[in-house]
């Protein structure tokens, strides 16, 4: 779980130090950040609501504002925005969010706001990297900041599939299949990522994905 | 039905 955390941790400041130093963002999917920030603030609704422990609400908070920062930088800073690939970022969202909100609709462990929008982002979260594993192929040498930040971010649901058998192992009555095959989808999303990254980085090659 | 598991994980 930590190891998870930290993965997803570092994914943001990868991709926070790419931009700032670069002062580009070019490779990377503006729509996939938008649909994180969707994830993160239907989630973490419950932060001035139930408080579990002082890292769960820092860290909750630190994703919502980093990743709003990073929304931020692609769509209004004057250099960095400049960068943005608009014309190749064009994966339709609409058939993410709308399926992802319907199911969440009819699955789910409660019936109540709270609950539909956090269920909501679980399902938006294991596709929301779509946009980005697109945008990734359609760009020929992708640079190493952007992998890694894909590795990372992919690296995170992967640990906590761990953390999940082990806590199933050791907690009397932990079951949560809602989240769990969720994140079996998302990890699985990116098997033919960590593949080629695999791959590129044995070789010591940039990696290029083949279309 | 089972009580849900409470949300203390990311």
């Amino acid at each position: 779980r930590e190891a998870g955390d930290m993965t997803h941790l570092f994914s943001i400041i990868v991709l926070l130090l790419k931009i700032n130093a670069t002062k580009s963002c070019s490779g990377v999917s503006l729509k996939t950040q938008e649909l994180y920030l969707l994830v993160f603030v239907t989630r973490y609704l419950d932060l001035f609501q139930s408080y579990i422990s002082l890292y769960n609400s820092c860290m909750k908070f630190i994703f919502i504002v980093s990743s709003g920062c990073i929304i931020g930088y692609m769509r209004k800073h004057k250099v960095v925005s400049q960068t943005y690939d608009a014309e190749q970022d064009t994966f339709r969202v609409a058939f993410l969010v709308w399926p992802s909100f319907l199911l969440a609709a009819v699955i789910n462990q409660k019936l109540s706001v709270m609950e539909i929008l956090w269920t909501f982002s679980i399902y938006l979260e294991s596709v929301a990297i779509l946009p980005q594993l697109v945008l990734l192929q359609r760009t020929k040498n992708v640079d190493n900041l952007t992998s890694n930040y894909v590795f990372l971010l992919g690296s995170y649901r992967g640990l906590y599939l761990l953390n999940w058998i082990y806590r199933c192992l050791t907690e009397e009555g932990y079951r949560q299949w809602i989240v769990w095959i969720s994140g079996l989808l998302q990890t699985a999303i990116y098997c033919d990522f960590f593949y080629y990254y695999l791959k590129s980085w044995r070789k010591n090659e940039r990696l290029s994905l083949p279309s | 039905t089972a009580p849900a598991t409470p949300k203390d994980e990311l």
